[in-house]
């Protein structure tokens, strides 16, 4: 405690911190973590034995994370701060909004859903082509109950701005994955702050992608980059999603039910990036020529 | 014509082991690994001619050489760091994020004159 020494700020900057963190509680170290920080210090003892200089190609990379096979000298795991808001519990369909059982009627968003009165959602399918002469067909709307509508919340402020990520991966864990056939699960960009809360329509979210959760699949992992979320330039403060799992068909309600608690309760949700930090990579040198 | 007598071995320039512990800098709670590096340091002369032997460049030894003749003039030149080595530190942030961070540069593996 106390203001810090002059050595102890030129360290701390020679490390790329202003100040000393102070976590809250320390949380346990995620095992990739440990596994990239142990294979780091075998290369870096390998180098070391060998003491011959060594060409670009056999230099340990510095700047490159091999086993993610990206660029980056900077690999953090950013834990979720979302709250699940409805407990893996069955969510009702008044998402259309209106009628007694809205949510403006009943304050905030805790729904039951009866399972004999199926969500209306807005169709996915593109419209269909506009028949010359003809009047327009829509699809009916895909009927699947909610099971679990999680917020994801990551707080990446800890990033420089000159930090150029390489690699944003969505990891969710979830126990013994979808229970039978038919399950899905969908990504959403939340809204801003000023709507969440009981104002957030579905329909404010721009949906990011929709998969099947199959039975048995545990770990899920999403690149945030390829889906376009985050663009290769610095990455936003914070990150605001939401994850959905839609109960496939063929359960009974109970059952089903059932299902979706243990899923909600056994979701997590992390979010590893790799950055490259430009001023703290020296390009590897080019082969004398 | 007389060469200079040649300063004790353990004057000339070369790596000089230093151990920087993160406990006794106060840091051992928010970095988890390690739990200190060996960072080293350089330290030793290049008088002429022994710089010839001591991962000198040409110019370190021509500089030697001048300095032998007109020493008030050109100063020896300096025993520094010529190569090192990376480490990497696994940290919590102020976010409480768990991080991994490669640094460049952070062990002296060798010196040499310049």
């Amino acid at each position: 405690p106390g203001p810090l020494s002059p050595q102890a700020v030129a360290l701390l900057r020679a490390l790329g911190l202003s100040e000393p963190p102070a976590p809250r509680q320390p949380r346990p170290v995620p095992p990739l973590l440990w596994r990239l920080f142990r294979k780091s210090q075998e290369k870096l003892a390998a180098a070391k034995e060998t003491q011959e200089p060594q060409g670009p190609e056999q230099q340990a990379q510095p700047c490159r994370v091999e086993e993610l096979g990206v660029p980056g000298n900077i690999v953090r795991l950013v834990p979720d701060r979302g709250k699940l808001r409805n407990q893996g519990k069955l969510l009702s369909g008044s998402r259309a909004g209106g009628g007694a059982d809205s949510p403006q009627a009943r304050g905030p968003p805790r729904h039951r859903l009866n399972p004999s009165r199926p969500v209306t959602r807005p169709p996915r399918a593109p419209c269909l082509p506009f028949p010359p002469g003809g009047s327009v067909q829509f699809e009916e709307p895909a009927l699947a109950p909610l099971c679990v509508e999680k917020p994801l919340f990551f707080n990446l402020s800890a990033l420089a701005p000159q930090e150029q990520p390489t690699l944003v991966r969505l990891e969710l864990a979830c126990a013994r994955g979808a229970p039978g056939p038919g399950w899905e699960l969908s990504l959403s960009l939340a809204p801003g702050p000023q709507l969440w809360g009981w104002q957030a329509h579905w329909h404010h979210r721009q949906l990011l992608l929709t998969q099947p959760l199959l039975p048995g699949q545990d770990t899920i992992h999403l690149d945030l980059l390829d889906l376009g979320l985050v663009g290769p330039s610095a990455l936003p403060r914070n990150l605001s999603l939401v994850l959905e799992i839609l109960a496939g068909g063929g359960g009974d309600g109970n059952g089903t039910e059932a299902a979706c608690t243990s899923l909600g309760r056994s979701l997590e949700a992390s979010l590893l990036v790799v950055t490259l930090h430009p001023q703290q990579c020296r390009p590897l040198a080019r082969r004398r020529r | 014509t007389v060469a200079p007598a040649a300063p004790a071995p353990d004057r000339i320039c070369r790596p000089h082991q230093l151990y920087v512990s993160f406990r006794d800098v106060g840091w051992h709670d928010w970095i988890i690994a390690p739990r200190g590096f060996m960072a080293n340091y350089c330290r030793g002369s290049c008088p002429f001619p022994l710089a010839t032997q001591l991962n000198s460049v040409n110019h370190a030894i021509l500089q030697s050489l001048m300095h032998s003749v007109a020493p008030a003039q050109t100063p020896l030149p300096c025993c520094i760091p010529v190569r090192l080595s990376p480490i990497s530190v696994l940290f919590y942030d102020n976010g409480d994020n768990v991080v991994l961070r490669h640094y460049e540069d952070m062990v002296v593996d060798e010196c040499g004159c310049r």
